[in-house]
């Protein structure tokens, strides 16, 4: 696993999310259970609890756009890049775009929205791009089924060399 | 032998797609900016070849430096648009 350079990461364990906008590709309850379900994997091996908020300035903003999307980091159309997120930080930091132009889904029959996510927030809290093949973190897309999907050991170790476990019993 | 126009337009279009990815994966520009005062274009050729180790390196590949077709293929992969080399 690598981390970004100073080794940045949140402050504090309570993180807010707001989602500011919707794919028409899947319904917004699927969007709210994916995103719900990316974080989730994080706040499970760690002591980070995430809050959702629906106005205001949230930690990670969450949104959907196509080409300048007002990053001055523009997508690129169908396929190459799937989406981006910024390290921990004030502002546009931990704020997660996903390219309106992919087709996303909650299955295999397009970009599955839970493993962009999931990887992406990986990025929202500090952790870079892996070497390794099997992990979450690795930088090209491979689906997943995703009932059965884990972390890898290395993405595990990556988040927790951060925050440190979970401290739930 | 005359190489069909077909197969030298691919190999252009390959370095575009090969720049495009180093530029906005490896940081290639910051590594020619000697070059880049004349020609905003103009990557050097061991620029560019250092940047494919680079990226070769990264994916597990055998570090030739050259845009052969496994490094070809890692960079037509739908992907994260977050640098590899860490800014």
């Amino acid at each position: 696993y690598n981390h970004f350079p100073g080794t940045i990461k949140w402050k504090k364990d309570k993180i807010t999310y707001r989602i500011l906008n919707y794919t028409p590709d899947i319904s917004s309850t699927d969007v709210d259970t994916a995103i719900w379900r990316a974080l989730k994997i994080w706040s499970d091996i760690t002591p980070l609890k995430f809050t959702r908020i629906f106005e205001g300035e949230a930690d990670i903003m969450i949104s959907f756009g196509a080409r300048e999307h007002g990053d001055n980091y523009p997508f690129d159309g169908a396929n190459g890049l799937l989406a981006h997120a910024f390290p921990p930080a004030a502002g546009i930091g931990g704020d997660t775009h996903f390219d309106e132009d992919e087709t996303w889904t909650m299955g295999s029959n397009g970009y599955n929205l839970f493993l962009v996510a999931a990887h992406e927030f990986g990025h929202a809290l500090g952790l870079a791009h892996s070497r390794d093949p099997g992990a979450l973190m690795f930088p090209t897309y491979t689906f997943a089924s995703v009932n059965e999907f884990r972390l890898s050991q290395d993405d595990v170790s990556g988040i927790q060399a951060l925050y440190g476990a979970s401290n739930e019993i | 032998s005359a190489v069909p126009l077909s197969e030298i337009e691919k190999n252009e279009e390959d370095w575009q797609l090969a720049q495009t990815y180093l530029n906005r994966f490896y940081k290639l520009k910051d590594s020619s900016a000697g070059f880049a005062s004349k020609n905003r274009n103009y990557v050097s050729k061991s620029s560019l070849s250092n940047k494919i180790k680079k990226m070769q390196e990264f994916f597990g590949l055998e570090i030739t430096g050259n845009l052969d077709s496994a490094t070809m293929g890692i960079m037509e992969k739908p992907r994260c648009g977050v640098p590899d080399v860490a800014e």
